[in-house]
Formats: C-alpha cells, structure tokens, sequence
C-alpha cells in the first residue's frame, strides 16, 4: 500500500488527508500555518509545519520517501507551482495538484505531473446538472461521453410498467436495473412495476439520456 | 424551465453559473465585486453589483422573481447565513447554499433551505478514493451503501473470460456491462475476452467493490 503527503491543509487538503488516513494509509499533513497542523496531527500519520516552496526542508522532512503528493494549495498560486516543482525534484512518482484557475491549470499540467483538478469547478458543473434536472440523483461520466445516471421514479409513472419509459425504442438510453430499497433489481418479468422511491439507473449519452430526462 | 440567481461569483459560483447558462436557462449572477460581474456580463442573461446582505437592494434588482438562488459565498460566513435568510424572506421556493466548514453546514442547514453543499469536502472525498483505488477511473453513490465503478481492465485480465473476475461467485458486486471504446456491451456470450482498455463498470455495496478492487 501507498504512503500520501498533502501538502495545504485548506478544506480540499484536509478532507483528502482524513479520508485516505480512515482507509488506513498512512498520511503526512504539510503547512505553513501551525494552527492547521496542530488541528490534524491527531487524525493523520503525522503533521509537520513546513515551506513547501523550501526543496532543502521538504528533504529534511524526508517528504521524498513519499509514493505519493497532492499539491492542495489554491490561492497562492505561485506556492503551489514552486511546491509542485519541488515534489518532481524529489523523485516523487505520483503527484497530483489543485489549481484554483484555468491558467492555474495551465501551468501545472506543462509540469509533467500525474494530475490536475479544479475542484471548484467540477463540482460546480455536478451542481449545475442536478440543479437543471430535479430528478437527477447523481450521474457519473464514464467518458466517450456516456454517463451512468441516477434518476427517482416520477410520480406519475408509479405503478406503470418499465415499458413505457420508451426505452430503447424512443430514447437511445439503457436501464442497467433499479435500485427498490437496498436491493438491485432487474425488470425481467412482465409484472414488474415501478414503485415510489424506486431509481432508475440508466447509462447512455449525455445529450440522450438529457432528451429523456426533459420528457419526464 | 426555470430562472436562476446565483450569488457570489467565486470559481464555484462562477462553474455553476456558466454551465447552467450553457444549458440554456435564464441565469442572473449577482457579486460585490465589479470586476467579477463584468467578467461574468457577457456569458449571463444579466450580471449585477449588490451587496447580497441588503434585502431591499435584492427586491429592488427583482431577485425574487427567480425560481431558484444558488448562494456561492464561502469565505464570509456571515454574508452567506444573512443573504440565504434574505432569499428566504424573499419567497424563493429553491435555495441552496455552498457552506466552507461543518460549522457553516450546520448554521445553514438550520435555516429550512433545499440543500447545503461542501463542495471542497465532497471533492476531496471523491479525489481520495481515487488516490486509494489508482484503477478506479470514477464512481457514483446511489444511496443505501451502493456505488456504480467504472475501473480499467488490469492489464493481467486482457484476454480473459469476465468469470475469471469471480463476480457473484467470489464478490457479491454486479457486473453491469463493459464500455468499449464508444460501446456499452454486455458480455453475454462464451467468447466474450476482456480486452486492453475495457472499463468494468460494476455495481456493488462499498465494502465488496473496495474488497475486489483491492484483490485486483
Ligand atoms: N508555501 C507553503 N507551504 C506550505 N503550506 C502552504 C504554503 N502556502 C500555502 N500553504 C497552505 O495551503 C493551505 C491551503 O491554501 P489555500 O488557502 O490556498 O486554500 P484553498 O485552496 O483556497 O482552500 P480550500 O482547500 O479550502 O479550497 C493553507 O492552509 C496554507 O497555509
Ligand atoms: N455580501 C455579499 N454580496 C455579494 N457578493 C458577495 C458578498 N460577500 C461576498 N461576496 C462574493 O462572493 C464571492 C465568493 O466568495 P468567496 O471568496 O467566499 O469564495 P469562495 O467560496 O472561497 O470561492 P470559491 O467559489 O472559489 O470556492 C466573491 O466574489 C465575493 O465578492
């Protein structure tokens, strides 16, 4: 198993660090601010008080025994290019990085590095999906632009059969099953019908499975 | 189709905003900062400067004739608590709210809106399983402790049958198809191999996928 330094413990970094460390990985916290080290060193491997933009202390740190970094610093900008630099100077093998921009973005993928992530923003596209499709759940994008989709039974169609969703025939979507509670189920048998609660888990292409979604 | 307002035009604010105007709503932004709104003039249906704590300006610049108000202000807790109770007091049936710590979750929470979002939090739990799981390309919790993977074919499964897998047999985790390429298959045939590329797109309780993934 991997070893993870995160290094900015803003909100990102932080919730990064203690979920990796629940899995029970074992975990550096890096910051500036004593304060924020102070507040994880119970929760992580360890926690150290450190200028990342500092190669010599981040050696001295024994940082470079590292499997893995991520670069959680958002609005120093320059910081975090420095610190990035720094980790592909110690031979760190897998690095990732938040950016806080699209220049941001820019440079530190002309870093050579594992990753970049703009949090903000692809939370913010997530959010922008569920806020234009009330009865979109939750969806994933498996890329080729299909999308494995999460939709809750509308309340007209309860107690109607699977058919007359149209799939497959009118919409160019395919129901992977329903979830019913905590069980998975497939509509295999003609009296099947759809209850309250019931979500539809369907996989298509985005502008298909949109088109669906708006005939709802 | 509904109108949205969206107040605070950091880079969440500013994702959410942008992608739900590319879908075409009606979308106003709404920041202190002039420099932000003018940004943001040319891609919204309108842009305007207004201190979101004021409750008259708000009615003034007709923001309660919008269906639903995003509050995207994070680092001024205050504001957000104080422009989230003005939207209420403005009769805007659909708030939700970006809160910075689950202090701020807490607070919002209490106030009776539609949803509050941790949007670093949440990231920062999604990056984490990625970190922990380096096959795992992405997933989606559909509630009740079931998640949709999507992980690459490990290079040692190219060419096998999908049984080798031990699906149902030695993991109690749904296969629910393969996407090849730009292909959803289901490998319902004897010679069907896995093939270079392949992404499993499995549906599974949490602890039973992390158990195959981690015997993958
Ligand atoms: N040179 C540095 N060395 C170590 N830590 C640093 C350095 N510069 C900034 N940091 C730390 O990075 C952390 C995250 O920084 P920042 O305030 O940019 O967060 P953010 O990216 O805006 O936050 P969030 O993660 O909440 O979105 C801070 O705790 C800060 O102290
Ligand atoms: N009272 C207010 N009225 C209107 N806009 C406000 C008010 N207070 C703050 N804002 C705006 O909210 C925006 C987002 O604020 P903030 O800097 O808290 O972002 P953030 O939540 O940290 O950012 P991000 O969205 O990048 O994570 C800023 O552009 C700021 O000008």
């Amino acid at each position: 198993s991997r070893s993870f330094a995160v290094i900015g413990l803003g909100a990102f970094g932080t919730a990064v660090a203690t979920e990796l460390s629940r899995f029970g990985n074992h975990v550096i916290g890096v910051d500036l601010d004593e304060r924020r080290v102070s507040q994880m060193s119970a929760t992580l491997s360890s926690a150290v008080i450190l200028d990342t933009t500092d190669e010599a202390a981040l050696r001295e740190a024994d940082i470079d025994q590292y499997d893995v970094a991520l670069v959680a610093i958002g609005r120093d900008i320059e910081a975090s290019i420095l610190t990035t630099m720094n980790l592909k100077m110690l031979g760190i093998s897998t690095i990732w990085a938040k950016a806080s921009s699209r220049t941001h973005h820019r440079i530190l993928s002309k870093l050579g590095i594992q990753r970049v992530i703009l949090p903000e923003q692809e939370m913010g596209r997530h959010i922008s999906q569920m806020l234009n499709n009330p009865m979109l759940q939750d969806y994933v994008s498996l890329g080729n632009g299909f999308s494995v989709v999460n939709i809750i039974t509308p309340d007209r169609l309860i107690g109607r059969e699977v058919k007359v969703l149209g799939l497959g025939r009118n919409y160019d979507v395919t129901l992977l099953g329903i979830m019913r509670g905590s069980a998975f189920k497939q509509p295999d048998t003609p009296d099947f019908l759809l209850e309250k609660e019931d979500k539809l888990i369907l996989l298509g292409k985005r502008p298909e499975l949109r088109r669906f979604g708006d005939a709802l």
